[in-house]
């Protein structure tokens, strides 16, 4: 690879699909948010950005698209919530960011990253994450932003059935 | 469960996961995503992002073991992700990894019917792809 390149690869879940096929306005947006995070983390790459800045900006977009399981559009946990995890590193020194269950802030890696750029903890989980996102003005959402009808409709199903938790991330992606 | 993984132009690569988890999680359930070593991992063999059934990935700690199979067995990122999603089916478990080393050479692979995945390179080349 000459100096001057980069790379950049984003995914946006697996799995199974029902039937066996992704409804072509899903197919369609879904591929259309890749792009759009492609496009995020290149430009930061391209004008010899960091790789770090460069996949915060890229999942950042993902987290704001509906069509994935991140952020806006994320699923329900079994209690009807919506509890977010996320979690940065960079290779160069090995600094890393990691926040669980975390339900306020509108990018939840954007919070992984005050927590590796603090550089005290790896990993906050819960309230405590919570109070970190506040005291360091981690831009905040309620819950109406993160979530869907489509979400909601999933859960239910999936209780009505009886089914475990335990599912594939496409499968109700 | 969203990923991403970047080589910059000065050779650094980093490591990036966010989920909402699965669809009707336990209370308190903690999937790969934000477990270092898991899910998420980034050093100077390699950078990696998960997405799947998080219990195994956390199980086989796949992140890390990538990382290590390249730096200690010499492996390339396609050989050693290979190995580890080898163990997570193995296990029972299933999903997908997306890689990049400090070469600029990335591999991904998937053992689900489908992995929403994109690259891109300062060489022009651009995929999505999901199947």
């Amino acid at each position: 690879m000459s100096d001057r390149t980069w790379t950049l690869t984003v995914h946006g879940g697996s799995g199974r699909f029902e039937r066996g096929i992704i409804p072509a306005e899903a197919d369609a947006g879904a591929r259309a948010g890749l792009g759009r995070a492609l496009d995020a983390g290149s430009a930061v790459l391209a004008a010899g950005g960091t790789a770090v800045d460069a996949v915060q900006a890229a999942i950042e977009v993902l987290e704001d698209d509906p069509h994935f399981n991140a952020g806006r559009g994320a699923a329900l946990s079994g209690e009807g919530r919506i509890e977010l995890d996320a979690a940065i590193m960079d290779g160069r020194a090995r600094e890393a960011g990691s926040v669980a269950q975390v339900t306020t802030p509108r990018h939840p890696i954007a919070l992984a990253r005050a927590v590796m750029d603090e550089g005290t903890h790896v990993m906050l989980a819960g309230p405590g994450a919570e109070a970190f996102a506040a005291a360091r003005g981690v831009e905040a959402a309620d819950a109406g932003w993160f979530e869907l009808p489509e979400r909601r409709r999933q859960l239910e199903e999936l209780l009505a059935r009886g089914n475990d938790a335990f599912d594939v991330d496409m499968k109700y992606g | 469960t969203v990923g991403a993984v970047a080589r910059d132009a000065n050779g650094h690569v980093a490591a990036a996961t966010s989920t909402g988890g699965v669809t009707g999680k336990r209370w308190g359930r903690i999937g790969d995503s934000p477990l270092i070593g898991a899910g998420t991992w980034a050093d100077d063999a390699c950078a990696v992002s998960a997405t799947g059934a998080g219990e195994y990935f956390v199980r086989v700690g796949a992140g890390r073991t990538i990382a290590a199979r390249v730096k200690m067995l010499g492996e390339s990122i396609g050989t050693a992700t290979d190995a580890v999603l080898g163990e997570i089916v193995a296990l029972g478990g299933t999903g997908g990894l997306i890689v990049v080393a400090p070469s600029g050479e990335t591999a991904w692979r998937f053992s689900t019917p489908g992995m929403y995945r994109a690259t891109a390179s300062a060489e022009g080349a651009r995929v999505v792809a999901i199947y």
